[in-house]
């Protein structure tokens, strides 16, 4: 439901799914809800030309042109997050108290270059 | 690393509950209306807490740390039918934190529509007596009193000032909690029952709505 839904090829800057669970990192004693999350990913590459739907900054159409001229000392722009979303967990702390508590920035809904 | 990463959420170290208490039903609510399936996770404003009209960021059900108190060890005649201190460890919080909202429940076990009055006061202490020397050194100011019947399992009393005041650890001393029958015209001082109902008296939890002024800025209002 995050985002736009983009037809790329596989090896393209792009979100990948990735689901956490608390349970799998050790957490589940503490951490009463949600039992885990989509945090998601972004892997892929930025190639040249940047087109569109890679949510190309300028400084990345800049970096892929500087990147055409020198490409042994200029990188190729990364694939980011560009747009994350907050999630709330519900957990006891030290002192035996019930918290609620939203983090920002926790799942990732859209990638760029 | 994993205490690294703890510490960037806001957790001095991974947390080992002890006696992990039951998770009040209003934080299920406000939990399922943030994560629930039907949320409208985009629009969800996690910087107020709708249900209590108030900004925040974070909401805690803090756990009574305070002990019970037998009234009459250090006054014989006097009526009081429960007596506790009260304790809530707000120095969990952190210094971003600002508290928006506190309130204090006060639960029993069950309720009756024919129960018997009951006088309840709240004090704030503001000095602690010596080891040893009671309540006589103890000082002590209303915070709040009323009367009551038991026809709801809980009280609830406002504390936002309370445990604002209560973020310098140096002046939380805690609360006193008195419970005393009303003399109604009918009974009798001295009969046996005059506490029956209270003894259903089953915990206090402080509830506490905090916002962190470098996670939610406040946008300005439209003109």
């Amino acid at each position: 439901s995050h985002g736009r839904l983009k037809f790329l090829p596989s090896n393209m800057c792009k979100r990948r799914r990735l689901y956490v669970e608390f349970g799998d990192v050790g957490w589940q004693k503490w951490v009463i809800a949600p039992r885990g999350y989509f945090a998601n990913y972004c892997q892929g590459e930025c190639p040249y030309p940047l087109t569109d739907v890679l949510n190309g900054s300028n400084h990345a159409i800049l970096q892929t042109l500087a990147h055409s001229f020198e490409p042994n000392d200029v990188p190729l722009p990364c694939c980011i997050p560009i747009k994350m979303s907050p999630i709330s967990v519900l957990f006891y702390d030290n002192g035996d108290n019930v918290v609620l508590k939203h983090y920002e920035n926790m799942s990732v809904d859209e990638c760029g270059c | 690393r994993e205490i690294m990463l703890l510490r960037n959420l806001g957790l001095p170290s991974r947390p080992k509950p002890v006696s992990p208490p039951h998770v009040p039903s209003i934080l299920w609510k406000l939990f399922n209306q943030r994560m629930g399936p039907s949320t409208a996770k985009k629009n969800a404003n996690l910087c107020f807490v709708e249900d209590f009209n108030v900004p925040g960021s974070t909401v805690r059900a803090i756990s009574d740390q305070g002990r019970f108190v037998n009234p009459h060890s250090t006054n014989p005649t006097t009526t009081v039918c429960l007596e506790k201190r009260l304790f809530f460890n707000i120095s969990i919080m952190e210094k971003e934190e600002r508290v928006t909202m506190g309130r204090l429940e006060v639960r029993f076990g069950q309720n009756t529509y024919y129960g018997r009055l009951f006088d309840l006061r709240l004090y704030r202490i503001t000095q602690l007596s010596l080891k040893g020397m009671g309540n006589q050194k103890m000082s002590r100011k209303l915070l709040t009193a009323q009367t009551f019947r038991l026809l709801h399992k809980s009280l609830y009393f406002n504390l936002t000032e309370t445990c604002q005041s209560w973020q310098d650890p140096r002046k939380n001393l805690g609360l006193t909690l008195e419970i005393s029958p009303r003399k109604e015209g009918s009974l009798l001082a001295g009969q046996l029952d005059e506490c029956q109902g209270i003894q259903t008296f089953l915990y206090t939890s402080l509830l506490a709505v905090t916002l962190d002024s470098a996670q939610c800025t406040m946008s300005r209002a439209k003109r």
